[in-house]
């Protein structure tokens, strides 16, 4: 009767749940751990250490289910209705790549079936190809001006390669035509030969 | 404009501008945003050769002296709300540390919080008009995160009424703190505090280190730079071993815990307000952390929309990357990633400002919760992006390599937030402790709230049911 519910891959809430539910189940699992080595009459602090793995596990799923859970409630607050359903899909592919990152605690807790697995691949899939037509407006959203970026990669106007070339030619090393450890290394090597 | 770039903004579903609104907090933030950027990029005294044609002392030297500007135009430019200083000096500085950093995030933070009206009224104008050059002295050699572990002493002695402060071994000495090996002529230390032939546990002290006429070391003062690290090029992190130094009483923080003229030590009404900094220093993080994430992403995807490689349909034309699903299967995620992140930041703002106005009114009944989500979240966010940098950079092929892209730049920066400010691991266990204590607290039939309440309903989920 405590079997917890499956999650509907496409419903964002449904995830926000799952997440939680597995948040508790690793919460659950340090729990016995520690109980398990306190049985075996270990001190407090023993058993605080061996325990750690499972410790951290659950500390990592509570911060992501707060991540998961915090973006969910950014949703309701976005009036746009073009933003909306970009931000909705962003949000729902974080979910699921999470939960396909770390299937295995979803699987133990019974929160995920095998088969929606293999569904859950399709969905980001999907997800990906609705966010390619946006993805170069979602980093310009992110208001970098190319002096605080600082990258030729990464300049607005997208002109690379003309920029890699200036930047490489004002490297120190470019100073000079003929580097100055060249006569002081190479040149006397040379000049024996 | 790249054809490229300019045919992906036009076949867009949306204005960028407002989702940057969202990002900000709103248009009007979006405005100050760029005023601020633009007071700073128009700047001729914030225009120098790129830094990575520089060496390490050059680099230190434009830092300083930018520093030293920016706080002469913060006054002139008249901008006082602390997240317009932050936001500020993150131009400048292009979210690189720099040697007034601590001066700044954490000497005039710590002094704001901890000193008594007295101190504050002695201290903090010099320190404001930096004739104080104040940094935070925690960490030591041998001990970093488990502050409770920390070796330097502070002995009172009622006779002279002043505190003597030491590094007893090699492993206390101070080590790490940004600005402590060139900069800062004063240091907060934190330190053991014995009294009455007893220890009562870390304390704060403002410990001169450097004199304020010549710079020179004080006596008994061995102070300099660690040297050069992974990045951090620009800041001077230093060493400092104490050897006996002595400081009056009144130099010892004294808003909440106190020592007498006869050595009688006062308790505060809780001993986590020495952390109190340091939550704010994590819930920051946790922004810096998007913003990591996002100035990645936005080099990686616009050069993948950019670059065009291999071949897809044999004969046709090479594909951009982008369309790669295996490159979007790379970039993607992170990018949700890095929209998500920034909500959490947003969060954990207004989270801590909120729970620190309970606390001034005497509530500090969500410091705890405060306190372990600030841990968990500033590890968890900081490792996710650790890795998600490094997958932005390679993604860029061989050019992620060359310090032109940025990407090493960034990555070099932000990777020392996963040990700064508490290592990640350790950071981990505390929310565990916190995470234990809460599921003890329903086992025996509490009913909790905040971001643990599921705790309550798995509690009875996980408990075996009548069949």
């Amino acid at each position: 009767g405590s079997r917890p519910t499956v999650i509907s891959i496409n419903d964002l809430q449904s995830l926000v749940e799952a997440y939680k539910l597995r948040a508790a189940n690793l919460v659950e699992t340090a729990m016995k751990s520690l109980q398990t080595e306190l049985q075996r009459s270990t001190s407090q602090e023993d058993a605080w250490n061996n325990s750690s793995i499972e410790l951290i596990r659950a500390s990592d799923a509570h911060c992501h289910y707060v991540v998961v859970k915090l973006f969910a409630a950014k949703l309701s607050e976005i009036g746009n209705t073009a933003v909306y359903p970009v931000l909705s899909t962003l949000a729902l592919l974080y979910a699921l790549h999470g939960v396909a990152s770390n299937s295995g605690d979803f699987l133990q807790a019974g929160l995920l079936t095998v088969p929606q697995l293999a569904q859950i691949t399709q969905r980001i899939k999907a997800l990906m190809a609705e966010i390619r037509p946006n993805a170069v407006a979602l980093v310009d959203a992110f208001d970098y001006r190319d002096e605080m970026l600082n990258s030729t990669l990464g300049r607005y106007d997208g002109n690379v390669y003309e920029n890699m070339f200036e930047w490489a030619k004002r490297s120190p090393l470019n100073r000079t035509e003929v580097h100055e450890s060249y006569y002081k290394h190479m040149k006397p090597l040379q000049s024996k030969l | 404009m790249n054809p490229d770039l300019q045919r992906e903004r036009q076949n867009a579903t949306i204005e960028p501008e407002i989702l940057t609104n969202i990002l900000d907090g709103g248009a009007e933030k979006t405005r100050r945003r760029r005023e601020i950027e633009s007071l700073v990029i128009s700047d001729p005294d914030f225009q120098h050769e790129d830094l990575n044609f520089l060496s390490r002392s050059e680099r230190y030297d434009v830092a300083l002296k930018k520093s030293v500007q920016m706080y002469s135009k913060l006054r002139d430019y008249g901008i006082s709300d602390p997240e317009e200083i932050y936001f500020y000096k993150r131009c400048i500085h292009n979210g690189r540390s720099e040697p007034l950093d601590l001066h700044l995030g954490m000497f005039l933070t710590t002094l704001l919080n901890q000193a008594s009206p007295t101190q504050l009224d002695n201290l903090f104008t010099p320190a404001w008009n930096l004739e104080i050059i104040g940094t935070y002295a925690q960490t030591e050699l041998g001990h970093g995160t488990h502050i409770r572990g920390l070796e330097t002493t502070a002995t009172y002695d009622p006779s002279t009424q002043e505190f003597v402060l030491n590094s007893p071994t090699i492993t206390s000495i101070k080590w790490w703190p940004g600005g402590l090996g060139k900069t800062a002529n004063h240091a907060i230390v934190l330190a053991q505090l014995y009294t009455q032939g007893r220890c009562y546990g870390l304390h704060a002290f403002i410990v001169p280190i450097r004199c304020m006429k010549t710079h020179q070391p004080l006596p008994g003062v061995v102070v300099g730079d660690i040297g050069p690290k992974f990045g951090f090029d620009e800041v001077d992190n230093g060493f400092l071993k104490l050897d006996n130094i002595r400081i009056p009483r009144e130099n010892m923080l004294m808003k909440y815990s106190k020592v007498q003229p006869d050595g009688t030590y006062l308790k505060p009404p809780i001993d986590k307000l020495t952390y109190g900094t340091m939550v704010f220093i994590r819930s920051m993080i946790v922004g810096e952390s998007a913003i990591a994430l996002a100035k990645s992403c936005t080099i990686a995807i616009r050069y993948s929309a950019v670059r065009h490689q291999s071949e897809l349909r044999a004969g046709e034309p090479e594909p951009q990357i982008l369309d790669y699903q295996a490159q979007q299967h790379k970039l993607f995620p992170l990018l949700a990633t890095a929209y998500a992140f920034t909500f959490v930041g947003q969060y954990m703002k207004n989270m801590y400002n909120r729970i620190t106005g309970d606390i001034n009114q005497g509530d500090f009944s969500q410091l705890p919760e405060l306190h372990a989500l600030a841990a968990g979240l500033k590890a968890f966010t900081t490792w996710t992006v650790n890795a998600g940098i490094e997958v932005c950079r390679m993604s860029c092929g061989g050019h992620g390599y060359s310090r032109s892209s940025g990407l090493p730049d960034i990555y070099v920066t932000f990777t020392a937030t996963c040990t700064y400010e508490g290592e990640n691991t350790v950071m981990m266990l505390q929310t565990a402790r916190f995470l234990v204590k809460s599921y003890r607290q329903v086992r025996d039939g509490k009913q909790l709230t905040g971001t643990v309440s599921y705790l309550n309903e798995s509690h009875q989920r996980f408990q075996p049911q009548p069949t």
